[in-house]
């Protein structure tokens, strides 16, 4: 464990708590894409399959319970929660997502470090991840201004990844035989689609504007 | 065991 790798988890947890943050307080779930929620409920279940049978430490037994959990929790309650479902976006968050899980079946049946049920299911969540933002990101596009909770909750999202991006730098340089092309270049993706989020983002800081994507 | 190290990330 390196301190970028424990801040981008640290940094993916306040993601997914401002996230129930924004969604408990406002008993609103405006602005937020369940697709993307669906896809990262995926992307959880896929990577995690070997909780169970891989015990690589406390730490991350946890964080695998709470990552899992929460994100089942948002998905439940933004499809079943009586007030909460009420402002869900349906007719903005259209963005077809099931392509998104088939192109990254199909490449990590393709692409992946062994042919093993439990390698291609880990390469699938890898690439679902780099692509599950898109349709948070077209949802934010199309839903105009963007409340606080709800830019906080993207700007954490996309950067715990480059934090992990940082964590794979330092370990390539410091652990002989250290190889983990697949999710680098897969983080790479993943946080170049923030990019233009990110620079809103800061504009919006900077000029203490409301944060607003062009259409 | 080098299938611990290379899963051993969130």
């Amino acid at each position: 464990m390196n301190i970028f790798r424990f801040a981008g988890d640290m940094t993916h947890l306040i993601s997914i708590l401002v996230l129930l943050l924004k969604i408990y307080a406002t008993k609103s779930c405006s602005g937020i894409s369940r697709k993307t929620q669906e896809l990262y409920a995926l992307v959880f279940l896929a990577r995690y399959v070997d909780i169970f049978t891989e015990f690589i430490s406390v730490y991350n037994t946890i964080m695998k319970i709470v990552f899992i959990a929460s994100t089942l929790a948002i998905v439940w309650c933004m499809r079943g929660h009586r007030v909460v479902r009420r402002s869900y976006d349906k007719e903005l968050d259209t963005f077809r997502h099931y392509f998104l899980i088939a192109a990254s079946l199909v490449l990590a049946l393709l692409v992946h470090e062994k042919f093993t049920f439990q390698e291609i299911l880990w390469a699938f969540s890898i690439y679902l991840e780099a692509v599950a933002i898109l349709p948070q990101l077209v949802l934010l596009q199309r839903s105009g201004n963007v409340d606080n909770l709800t830019g906080q909750y993207v700007f954490f999202l996309g950067a715990y990844r480059g934090l992990y991006i940082l964590n794979w730098i330092y370990r390539y340089f410091t652990e002989p035989h250290f190889s983990r092309w697949i999710a680098c270049v897969s983080g790479l993706v993943q946080t170049a689609l923030y990019a233009d989020f990110f620079y809103y983002y800061f504009l919006s800081w900077k000029n203490n504007a409301k944060l607003k994507l062009p259409a | 065991r080098s299938q611990d190290a290379s899963k051993d990330e969130l």
